[in-house]
């Protein structure tokens, strides 16, 4: 609960340097400096959800850097998600069916 | 039912993979791709339809904001059938007030929908005998997916949160080596690891050139949730394909 907890601080180079070389392959560019260090916060994350990832996978799969790297899972799933067919909907029309059926 | 099937093996039957760019109509391409892609094993004739028509036509509204692939065969079926994309381009963007439909000249349609057995098994048999079918998943590994076949565990990739629609176009079986029966001498056993391939909408820079590949077998990401499919040609007229290896 520190305040070092919560503030990562500032990112080694390296790190810099590979999101420079993510924004230069896949054209990000961003408004303005407060976004751009959102950005590199968003995607240090994810690259360890790779790393993470990679470890759990039971296949053959490779997972890292992606043109979705500096978006977070909501807004990922916002923008590439299809919220009409989640679970929760696609379950209230199968009630919803049902009760009419009954009625 | 055989090994291996690759429908972009095939001539002519699958378009270029699509970009969805900010516009949440996966459900529309893949219904797209699945009706092109039947049209076109069944009339040996290569059709591309318009995805966009699916977007201002169907009757939930605005396609941007997400559908289901039953609402796009109702779509078609209701305007008796679809545009061509070169007719009707694909904007990214929904205008639900302006449907263009009875403007354009039918190149494709279809006689009904019909969903498949939540079976792996069955899925497999159906794509190799008859084409690409439409499959719906949770996204969430995709997000960081470069390469290679996902096999994931209900903990890692939810089923029940299938929210993507996705076109399934083939499976196979890759076959590896291991560490440990490189060391073995005569004949190491291979690793054989069973997988769909699947075509996504993020276009052609993402995954393996717009494809990518899950674990069969496994129902992994819940793959075998809803496998649905538009019925193309007479019903009567069964006629035999076959799917390249």
């Amino acid at each position: 609960d520190s305040p070092r907890a919560q503030d990562p601080g500032p990112r080694p180079p390296v790190l810099k340097e590979v999101f420079k070389l993510f924004q230069i392959q896949f054209n990000k560019n961003y408004s303005d400096p407060a976004e751009h260090a959102r950005r590199l916060d968003i995607f240090v994350q994810n690259l360890a959800k790779a790393q993470m990832l990679q470890e759990e996978d039971l296949g053959t799969a490779e997972f890292g850097v992606t043109p979705f790297s500096d978006l977070t899972e909501e807004e990922f799933g916002q923008l590439y998600g299809n919220w009409r067919a989640t679970r929760k909907d696609l379950r209230v029309g199968r009630k919803e069916r049902f009760e009419k059926q009954e009625s | 039912m055989p090994p291996s099937c690759d429908w972009r093996k095939a001539h002519n039957v699958l378009s270029p993979v699509k970009h969805q760019g900010k516009c949440n109509c996966c459900w529309a391409i893949a219904a797209a791709g699945n009706i092109e892609a039947l049209w076109n094993i069944r009339f040996k004739q290569s059709v591309e339809v318009s995805v966009q028509e699916l977007l201002d036509c169907g009757r939930c509204g605005d396609g941007c904001l997400g559908g289901y692939v039953w609402d796009a065969f109702i779509t078609v079926l209701n305007y008796s059938g679809l545009a061509s994309e070169k007719d009707y381009r694909f904007r990214g963007h929904a205008k639900t007030h302006r449907c263009l439909a009875p403007f354009y000249k039918k190149v494709a349609w279809i006689q009904d929908y019909i969903m498949l057995p939540r079976n792996e098994d069955a899925m497999a048999k159906y794509v190799a005998t008859q084409g690409p079918i439409t499959v719906l998943i949770n996204p969430t590994l995709l997000q960081h997916y470069q390469k290679g076949i996902i096999k994931s565990t209900p903990s890692t990739c939810d089923p029940w949160l299938a929210s993507h629609y996705i076109l399934l176009v083939g499976f196979g079986k890759e076959e590896k080596a291991t560490e440990k029966d490189l060391f073995q001498s005569n004949h190491p056993p291979l690793q054989s690891t069973p997988y769909w391939i699947l075509k996504n909408s993020w276009g052609a820079h993402w995954g393996e050139k717009g494809y990518f590949r899950l674990h069969r077998g496994s129902d992994t990401c819940g793959i075998t949730r809803f496998p649905l499919t538009a019925c193309v040609g007479d019903p009567a007229e069964k006629q035999k394909v076959s799917c390249p290896p």
